[in-house]
């Protein structure tokens, strides 16, 4: 029985690994990872978090995760969610979640090792990895790792936007990873006082991806005050809304 | 002559070397840099800009530079914008704007120091460099390489976005750099139908920088979709604002 605990353990049992990636910063990767892993948990699904963005970590604070991670067995054990979600972050290795991570690429690729590797995740329908901006040490380690990983893309309309995350989207492509589509992050936002809906970015940046590219738009998720509040408090699985649960579907 | 025109060159006269860093990505530091870049210009000032963002590199969309680098005597000659400002960045070495640099830190670090050492930037009396998001090698890569150079933060009010700032400024620090000061940028916005001006990100977290970490804030620049038209377009020279003026004085 112990041997077969340990041997399980070496291949964890995870039904899906998705990693979550745009390229350019900003547009709402970690918020998005959030709202998925809570939408896909409450479909009843098991779900992790692997924050792979080591130097700029938002995972902990969004999901409003403070546990430290433990240690049993010499594997980390990833604190858990208020919905139950199983999440990793280098923020969660700190005393202070402002502490500056000063690390070049080679100590970030074998942090993002240690997280997958040396993390007893369980039994999960499925790893969300949240990538940091960019086509360096970070996604190339884990589409290396990984490669059954499927990438899931974010953007929102403006084209400078979307001139960043072709790049993105160029590299999965190159390294061999499915892009399995795209979801459009606050394109249209309402005035709180008189209801008009109004582009808050604007540009031709998603329908040219979704064409020149052949993607799936995935999902629309409009501007919400509410989803920024609700992660500057960490309660961000509090929020539902009908573009979200399209997005789970 | 010729020997001193060669030793001239290699130190060559910057006045003033201005990294602009926030750790997030998306709150506009590019935008900023260009911003920043294009005052400086108005007021007579000769700038150059550095896009150390090597795998997502914006500032030649965003200042409308497209024209190649060309090299004399072996240096890199960097391609002036409209308003006159010289421009060196990863996406002028590349045919397709949208091309993945699929590169390691230690390439980004030896691109960043070709792009310092290796570029005929003649006298300037600023140089800023556009920094990519993180704590990783290419700001530590600036600031070991050119210790001079003074630091300009930007933020965005979210808590969520101060959090990560503030390991940009924690590093910068640590590493001995001088921390000027910091710029808000997109915290309210103005409704195109009824003109009321409303919180686009709001919260305690840039008073809560300057607060504890005693820094001046150094300017405030509102949510304008101009802006973000006039980046997608190439033209952010043409933007003048009282914030952009305060900013620069
Ligand atoms: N749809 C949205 N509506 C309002 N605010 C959003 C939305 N998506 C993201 N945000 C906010 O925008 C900021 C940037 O999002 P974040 O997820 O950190 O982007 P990234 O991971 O791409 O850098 C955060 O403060 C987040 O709360
Ligand atoms: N004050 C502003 N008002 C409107 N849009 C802005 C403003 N500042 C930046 N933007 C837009 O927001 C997006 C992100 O800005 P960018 O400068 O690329 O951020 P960063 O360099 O921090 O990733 C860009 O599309 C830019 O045009
Ligand atoms: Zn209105």
């Amino acid at each position: 029985a112990a041997l077969e605990s340990q041997t399980k353990e070496i291949k964890p049992k995870i039904g899906a690994f998705l990693a979550v990636m745009s390229g350019k910063g900003g547009v709402g990767k970690s918020s998005v990872t959030a709202l998925l892993a809570a939408g896909l948990q409450r479909k009843g699904f098991k779900v992790g978090i692997l924050d792979a963005d080591i130097t700029g970590p938002s995972i902990p604070r969004i999901m409003g995760v403070s546990g430290r991670i433990t240690l049993e067995n010499g594997k980390m054990v990833p604190p858990l969610s208020a919905g139950g979600i199983r999440v990793i972050s280098a923020n969660l290795l700190l005393d202070r979640e402002d502490y500056a991570l000063v690390w070049r690429g080679p100590m970030i690729s074998n942090a993002i090792r240690q997280f997958w590797e040396n993390t007893f995740w369980g039994k999960l329908d499925y790893l969300l990895l949240d990538l940091p901006p960019g086509t360096s040490d970070a996604p190339l380690t884990i589409m290396q790792m990984l490669p059954d990983t499927d990438v899931l893309i974010v953007t929102s309309p403006q084209v400078l936007a979307s001139m960043i995350v072709r790049k993105a989207i160029n590299m999965a492509r190159r390294v061999g990873a499915r892009v399995m589509g795209v979801v459009e992050n606050m394109g249209t936002a309402v005035c709180p006082r008189c209801g008009e809906t109004f582009e808050l970015f604007r540009g031709e940046g998603t329908e040219s991806i979704l064409r020149d590219l052949g993607l799936p738009l995935l999902g629309k998720i409009p501007y919400d005050q509410r989803i920024s509040d609700l992660c500057d408090i960490g309660a961000i699985e509090t929020y539902e809304s009908e573009a979200v649960e399209t997005m789970v579907a």
